[in-house]
């Protein structure tokens, strides 16, 4: 279709994309008991689901992402894993770049994307092979990183009522003695993401 | 880009893995 936004379709996969992510890696990193999540079958591989108000809380956080990265502004996702003093013990970085403007000119482009997509997934299900065991009691935060100051973008993201963005405290987003850990790159010609985590090296 | 100008987070925290047990406790 000649008519389809193209940052609405990036934003679109790439937000069901995170969605998937962000459950996969609350599972595997143990941030909440296994027996809450619900095995499904995304991008044709299996994932975990989490409900009720967590699976909300993840849909709004993304619903009011999606329109910085529909008008390329988001530059980095980032999932923040916290220890019980708030302190991060791992981020996992999507570091997004979306390429100049061009037109979607087949189906066949997209299922390249969604086969770049699931291997990323493949590669979110296996990291707790690659990262220590994080303490008891770790919670998490999403942090959207803009390309330009945080209060220009303020209003872009305030879509939902009820669920206000602030910017984020430099105690959430610095980590002393991290190591990096990469773990996997996708470029397409709509979209490029990094994925690597930043792990604290003694949590 | 350093410190916390660019970057953007939800004022409230997601429920905790203590509040979600006592969810799920309560049903």
């Amino acid at each position: 279709r000649q008519d389809l936004n193209f940052g609405q379709v990036v934003a679109d996969i790439l937000c069901e994309f995170l969605e998937v992510a962000i459950h996969l890696i609350l599972y595997v990193r143990d941030v909440y008991p296994s027996g809450i999540f619900q095995k499904r079958k995304k991008y044709n591989v299996p994932v975990q689901e989490l409900n009720g108000n967590l699976n909300q809380y993840i849909q709004d956080t993304l619903h009011c992402v999606k329109p910085l990265i529909e008008k390329n502004e988001a530059e980095k996702v980032v999932v923040v894993i916290m220890d019980k003093e708030h302190h991060p013990v791992e981020r996992f970085v999507f570091e997004i770049s979306q390429p100049p403007l061009l037109s979607i000119s087949s189906e066949t482009l997209l299922s390249h994307v969604e086969q770049l997509l699931r291997a990323m997934i493949l590669k979110i299900s296996v990291c707790d092979a690659v990262l220590d065991n994080n303490p008891p009691g770790c919670t998490f935060t999403v942090l959207v990183h803009t390309r330009e100051a945080a209060t220009r973008n303020m209003e872009k993201v305030q879509v939902i009522k009820d669920f206000p963005w602030i910017v984020a405290d430099e105690q959430e987003v610095h980590m002393e003695e991290a190591k990096l850990v990469p773990l996997k790159t996708m470029t397409s010609d709509i979209l490029k993401m990094q994925l690597y985590v930043e792990e604290k090296t003694r949590k | 880009k350093s410190g916390g100008t660019h970057i953007l987070k939800p004022l409230m925290s997601p429920p905790t893995r203590e509040e979600i047990l006592a969810t799920l406790m309560d049903l």
